[in-house]
């Protein structure tokens, strides 16, 4: 039975889609079966991997909209590592989504029928708590807050916290607060030292220890549809996510 | 008649709501009346400002539902800065804007009657292309893209550029697309370096000359919600700023 983790936070700009799609990246690497799912329109991570979001057709819109099955949309980017892409059309169905019957549960249902041929299934977000980022976590088991050491993102965490405890009282009673990750890091700043600080008050047991600094290797990599280890694996980038990943699996257990 | 501009781009962290704060602040000390308005439930906006998006009630979702006017609504920063506040509450009622009659244009129904009263009117755009980009595009005179060099802020151009197309011949025939703002630029980078190359073929017209350095200074001044002119006037960013709003405003003709 797979762990379904979300990579969440409604700020923009906080890193979750290269998370998500650097721990998928190193997660397969290391043997795992893993299915990456894009769950923000934008398509980001769909572009992480390297495919053309202007060429898709059959996308997670077409499992919501019931119109295609699971083996026709799924990519195989790699045999570990494969991606339920999206792109800007899903944007269009948004009210045609909300309006469907159990429509915060349409993903967990798209996911429940594969969920053993995964060891990982990885969920980026899009920057709001609308219905994607609704149906992520009550599809997950688990969630990891992405934030960069900023004001604005320290800001959403309440906000996103009282969803979270909306989600967990009324929709999915197992969803578990796995962990804080800080990206995008710059410790020279004593402004990011500060931040840092009052993660590490709020959130004692739930923040990494890794963090993933800043580091251009990693806007490079996206540019060209690759994850960080096939781009440039001596990277500070590929450093911090492999520390991060092998802190993230040290308390996975097989089931 | 005052202009009435929209920064924008669904991308998000690209520096929307730091250049909407700081472009406000730097007209209403030339002199200007400004209106900023924060249309992104998330109320980054608001918080720049100095305000608590915790403790306030009379927002802007008030005058979409039409429980308030304007002047009960409206907070008097300085005597040229005021500010139509948002918060989390907002994003709440988003169906119910989309059932309101004539939801493209709750936005320019609010302002309206009170455009002779600015010179300026500044609207924060949310990370979406949903409802509320929808009304600040309606309401606008005119939008500025704003997009740090990078790789998914470029890839979020054409999308954007067929919501505006179709919002300018469905919805507001006077629309003008006035330029293209770079952000959080650190051109000691390849990466940055080639993005700001793709977008001058692109945009040759648009690009503004000025673009806003990385600054730590800038995320300081937001986290004490003061703007970057009140907060450290000497910094790349206030420098940066100033440019561009210098630029912005030569060709502002008062009518
Ligand atoms: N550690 C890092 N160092 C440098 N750049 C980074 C880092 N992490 C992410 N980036 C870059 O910062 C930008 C924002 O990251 P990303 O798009 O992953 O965030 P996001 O939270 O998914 O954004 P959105 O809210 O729009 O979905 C991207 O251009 C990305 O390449
Ligand atoms: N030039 C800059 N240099 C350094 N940091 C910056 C700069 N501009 C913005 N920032 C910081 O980067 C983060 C993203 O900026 P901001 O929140 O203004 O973007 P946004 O486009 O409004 O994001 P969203 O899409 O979530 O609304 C903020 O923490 C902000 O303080
Ligand atoms: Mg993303
Ligand atoms: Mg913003």
């Amino acid at each position: 039975m797979a762990r379904v983790v979300s990579f969440i936070i409604q700020k923009g700009g906080c890193g979750k889609t290269t998370t998500t799609a650097n721990t998928a990246a190193y997660l397969a690497r290391q043997g795992f079966k893993v299915l990456a799912v894009d769950m923000d329109p934008q398509g980001n991570l769909t572009q992480h991997f390297g495919y053309d979001t202007d060429q898709l057709d059959d996308t997670i819109l077409k499992l919501f909209l019931n119109q295609k099955r699971f083996p026709e949309v799924v990519l195989k980017r790699s045999p570990n590592l494969h991606l339920l892409p999206n792109t800007i059309e899903t944007a269009g169905y948004e009210l045609t989504i909300y309006k469907s019957l159990a429509k915060e549960f349409l993903l967990r249902d798209i996911l429940h029928p594969i969920i053993n041929d995964y060891d990982f299934i990885l969920i980026d977000c899009p920057p709001n708590l609308g219905i994607f980022s609704l149906n992520a976590l009550v599809a997950s088991t688990e969630f990891i807050l992405v934030v960069s050491p900023e004001f604005f993102p320290m800001r959403a965490i309440k906000p996103f916290y009282d969803t979270y405890l909306m989600v967990k009282k009324k929709l999915n009673h197992t969803l578990q607060f796995k962990g804080v990750l800080m990206t995008m890091c710059d410790f020279r700043t004593r402004h990011s030292q500060e931040v840092r600080k009052v993660l590490e008050k709020n959130f004692p047991h739930k923040l990494y220890k890794s963090y993933i600094r800043n580091n251009v290797s990693l806007k490079e990599a996206s540019s060209v549809g690759q994850s960080i280890f096939e781009y440039d694996p001596q990277s500070p980038g590929a450093f911090d996510y492999q520390n991060f990943v092998e802190e993230f699996i040290r308390d996975y257990e097989p089931v």
